[in-house]
């Protein structure tokens, strides 16, 4: 029988572990900040 | 030794960028000889090439947005609002290429179009907001006439001449009304003047010239009204015109 685990054991189980000293790519350079709004 | 590593190309965001834009903004303001002021909204690019030390060109897209600012306008960009997206916004596309020679920056060229915002999208978003109309539009022209007339019948001096139609809307629904805004300039003429001869009313000579800017708006259903609003800046005294170089701009 299937049994359905807890979707955080599950998550738990299924993150990928990050290498230590992991550092998330910077942001894209451009294109920049809306100043006001886009059109 | 190890190569230097190659510098990290210039963020859109960086302070150097924004300092370049600000110039370039400034530059086109400066160069614009109609329509409205426009203020930077977004720094789309930046590419940094380098001719040798302290020596670097750097080619900026810029996305710029139309304030409510008239060019003639002596209000500093800061003090210009950015028209909102119900009022029907323009935004300025513009390539700029400057050159930073130990850290003094000059604009080499600059090429702008601008562009209203699609009509689609304001009415999804607000159904009843006027659109911008053409300038030539017969109701356009035949409003600005209308309040012209008006301010010029009512004030005593000077008499004011039609400068250009900078924005037009209509809005058709619930009521149907005409918004207008032009700049004018003062003549030498006073309104009693005008009335014998308007056709002899010349603009003032450059040294004493005193531009304006009239807002308008004629109610045309379910009733006939007209509401007008000029302003006269006073004389400026005008800025140094920048010396005449290579500069390409369009």
């Amino acid at each position: 029988p299937m049994a359905k685990r807890a979707v955080a054991e599950a998550a738990q189980h299924d993150k990928v572990p990050r290498p230590v000293g992991f550092v998330p790519p910077p942001p894209p350079p451009c294109p920049g900040k809306i100043r006001h709004f886009s059109i | 030794a190890p190569a230097a590593p190659p510098l990290s190309p210039l963020g859109c965001d960086d302070p150097e960028s924004e300092a370049a834009a600000q110039f370039a903004v400034n530059y086109i303001n400066g160069h614009s000889h109609h329509g409205y002021k426009f203020a930077l909204n977004r720094i789309d690019n930046v590419r940094v090439v380098s001719q040798g030390l302290n020596n670097d060109i750097m080619y900026l897209e810029l996305d710029l947005l139309e304030t409510t600012c008239h060019i003639l306008s002596p209000t500093p960009l800061a003090n210009c609002t950015v028209r909102s997206f119900t009022q029907h916004a323009v935004e300025g596309d513009c390539d700029v290429k400057l050159q930073k020679l130990d850290g003094k920056l000059s604009v080499l060229a600059s090429k702008c179009h601008s562009h209203a915002d699609s009509s689609e999208d304001l009415l999804h978003v607000c159904p009843d907001c006027p659109l911008l109309a053409s300038l030539n539009d017969t109701e356009v022209l035949a409003t600005v006439t209308a309040a012209l007339n008006d301010h010029n019948s009512k004030a005593a001096h000077p008499y004011l001449q039609l400068l250009e139609i900078g924005r037009a809307r209509i809005q058709h629904h619930p009521v149907h009304s005409v918004s207008v805004e032009f700049a004018v300039a003062a003549t030498n003429c006073s309104a009693a003047e005008a009335k014998g001869n308007a056709g002899a009313c010349q603009l003032l000579p450059e040294d004493q010239s005193n531009f304006g800017f009239c807002t308008a708006s004629r109610l045309l259903r379910p009733s006939e009204d007209l509401s007008v609003d000029c302003q006269l800046y006073g004389h400026q005294v005008p800025a140094p015109s920048p010396p005449r170089s290579s500069q390409d701009t369009s």
